[in-house]
């Protein structure tokens, strides 16, 4: 199903609230979509990134891979 | 583009970090 505006906005909030005491985090992650956004790093690259960023927080990672594209995903360890 | 919500991820993320977060 297609992600809407709202749905962006409110994973970023999630984001943002879950590093609320440590914000270089989500910093980060705006940076890596901005590299994303100006073609500085494609999908595997931001894949790369995410997964490193937000490894040992399997709900973020797995709503990030709501927005990848099919056939792409970061892995969650059970 | 072959990721399109991502790109729209990408967008809704540069405007956000544009106004400050």
């Amino acid at each position: 199903q297609k992600l809407k505006v709202e749905d962006a906005l409110s994973y970023l909030d999630q984001v943002k609230i879950r590093f609320a005491n440590d914000p270089g985090i989500y910093n980060k992650f705006l940076d890596i979509m901005k590299e994303f956004k100006s073609q500085s790093i494609d999908t595997p690259g931001v894949i790369n990134r995410v997964s490193q960023l937000f490894h040992g927080h399997p709900d973020l990672v797995l709503g990030f891979n709501a927005f990848l594209p099919p056939g792409y995903r970061i892995e969650v360890p059970k | 583009l072959p990721a399109p919500q991502l790109v729209m991820l990408a967008n809704v993320a540069a405007v956000t970090a544009s106004e400050g977060g």
